[in-house]
C-alpha cells in the first residue's frame, strides 16, 4: 500500500520566546507584576546593635547580603541562571500550580574574618568561610 | 498582566524583637559564626589598657586575612587557616643569675581553651630581642624545647623544637617555631604546655637569655612574649537543626 505522505512537521525553533513577547515582562530590572528580578540586596550585621564591642576586637560588623527577587521567564543574563531553572521556569509556565519558579539563592559566596577576645584574654581569629553572598541567581 | 505600578511596600509587620528574643537572635548568630558562647574576658579588655603585644599581631593578622581574601600577598600558615589562637604566657620561670649553668627561661601556656577538633598546622613563640651590651656583637644560638616531663628527683625530660642563630646586637621580634609541640598538647588539653629557651655562645657556654636582650614578662605589655597557633578546622559537623 502506498504510505500517506507524512505531513511536514514545522521546524522546531529551540530559541527562547524573545522577552519583549510575553506579557508584563520588563528589563528593566523588574520582573512581572512589578516585582524585582533576583539580585543581591546589602544586610549589614551590626557588632554594634548586638552590643558585641567589648569583646569583639573588629570588624565592628560585615555586609553579609542576601538573596531576593523574582525568577520569572525568561531568565535573562543578569540573572546567572542554571539550564535547570531555565527549565523549571518553563514547565512552571505550562503548569504554573505543580511546578513553582525557579528561587533566587546564593550563587558565589566568601568568607569573612572575626577577631575576638576568649573568657582566658586569649585574642582568637577566626575565619568563615561562605558567610558572605558575592553573587545571586536563579536555581 | 498584574498592575505595572511601583512595587508594594513589603506587608510583613516589621515589630522590635523583645528582650529574650533578641537573646535568642544573638545566641543564634554566635553559633552560626562559631562562638561558643558570649565570652566575658576576666579583666577589661587589653584594648581598654595599653595594647599588649598578641592583639596587636592578632590584629595585623587580621587585616593580612582580609587582604588574603581580596587577593593580597598570603602570609605564611595564614592561607590554610580557619582559626587562629595567641596565648598570653602565665608564669615564667627564670633559672638564670644565681643558679649555676645551665642558664634557661621557662614559659607556661594554658592550652584548656583551644577548641576541639581543630587540627594545628603551624604554632609559634615570639619573643621580642633587644640589642644586648655583651658580649658585643658575637654569634648567640637560641633553642627551645617543650618540657615533655618534669620529675621531683632529676632533670625533666625536654623534645627539642628549634633552634635560631643571631647576633648580639639584633633587634626585633625572634620567632621559634614550635609546631612539633603540638603533637602531644592536642593529646593531654589539660596540661599546660611548659616552653624552655636556651641561650648559647659560639663556644658552647649558657648564657642568661635576659643578658642576651631577650625580654620575658617584665617587658612593656606591647613586648611580652606570647605563642600564635594556626587551626584548620576539620570538616565541621551539620549544624543540629534548631
Amino acid at each position: 500500500a502506498v504510505r500517506p505522505l507524512k505531513r511536514r512537521q514545522p521546524k522546531k525553533t529551540n530559541e527562547l520566546p524573545h522577552p519583549n513577547r510575553l506579557p508584563g515582562i520588563f528589563d528593566d530590572g523588574h520582573g512581572s507584576r512589578g516585582r524585582d528580578v533576583c539580585r543581591r540586596h546589602e544586610l549589614y550585621v551590626s557588632f554594634r546593635d548586638l552590643g558585641w564591642l567589648d569583646w569583639v576586637i573588629a570588624p565592628q560588623g560585615y555586609s553579609a547580603y542576601y538573596c531576593e527577587g523574582e525568577c520569572a521567564f525568561p531568565l535573562d543574563s543578569c540573572m546567572n541562571a542554571t539550564n535547570h531553572a531555565i527549565l523549571q521556569s518553563l514547565v512552571h509556565l505550562m503548569k504554573p500550580d505543580v511546578v513553582p519558579k525557579a528561587c533566587c539563592a546564593p550563587t558565589k559566596l566568601s568568607a569573612t574574618s572575626v577577631l575576638y577576645y576568649d573568657s582566658s584574654n586569649n585574642v582568637i581569629l577566626r575565619k568563615h568561610r561562605n558567610m558572605v553572598v558575592k553573587a545571586c541567581g536563579c536555581h | 498582566g498584574g498592575g505595572h505600578g511601583p512595587r508594594p511596600p513589603h506587608t510583613c509587620p516589621q515589630r522590635r524583637l523583645g528582650a529574650r528574643e533578641r537573646r535568642d537572635m544573638q545566641r543564634e548568630i554566635l553559633a552560626v559564626l562559631g562562638l561558643p558562647g558570649r565570652p566575658r574576658p576576666r579583666a577589661p579588655p587589653a584594648a581598654s589598657r595599653q595594647p599588649a603585644s598578641a592583639p596587636l599581631f592578632m590584629l595585623d593578622l587580621y587585616h593580612a586575612m582580609a587582604d588574603d581574601d581580596d587577593g593580597g600577598p598570603p602570609r605564611p600558615h595564614l592561607g590554610r587557616a580557619d582559626l587562629v589562637m595567641s596565648f598570653v604566657n602565665m608564669v615564667e620561670h627564670d633559672h638564670t643569675l644565681d643558679y649555676q649553668e645551665p642558664h634557661w627561661k621557662e614559659f607556661l601556656f594554658d592550652l584548656t581553651q583551644i577548641p576541639a577538633g581543630e587540627a594545628v598546622t603551624a604554632a609559634e613563640f615570639r619573643i621580642y630581642k633587644e640589642p644586648s651590651t655583651h658580649p658585643l656583637n658575637t654569634t648567640l644560638h637560641v633553642s627551645m624545647f617543650e618540657v615533655a616531663q618534669e620529675h621531683s628527683n632529676r632533670e625533666s625530660d625536654l623534645f627539642f623544637l628549634d633552634l635560631q642563630t643571631l647576633r648580639s646586637g639584633d633587634e626585633g621580634w625572634l620567632v621559634l617555631d614550635v609546631t612539633a609541640a603540638s603533637d602531644r598538647w592536642l593529646l593531654n588539653h589539660n596540661k599546660d604546655l611548659g616552653l624552655r629557651l636556651y641561650v648559647e655562645t659560639e663556644d658552647g657556654h649558657s648564657m642568661d637569655p635576659g643578658l642576651a636582650g631577650l625580654l620575658g614578662q617584665q617587658a612593656p605589655r606591647s613586648r611580652q612574649p606570647f605563642m600564635v597557633t594556626f587551626f584548620r578546622a576539620s570538616p565541621s559537623p551539620v549544624r543540629a537543626p534548631r
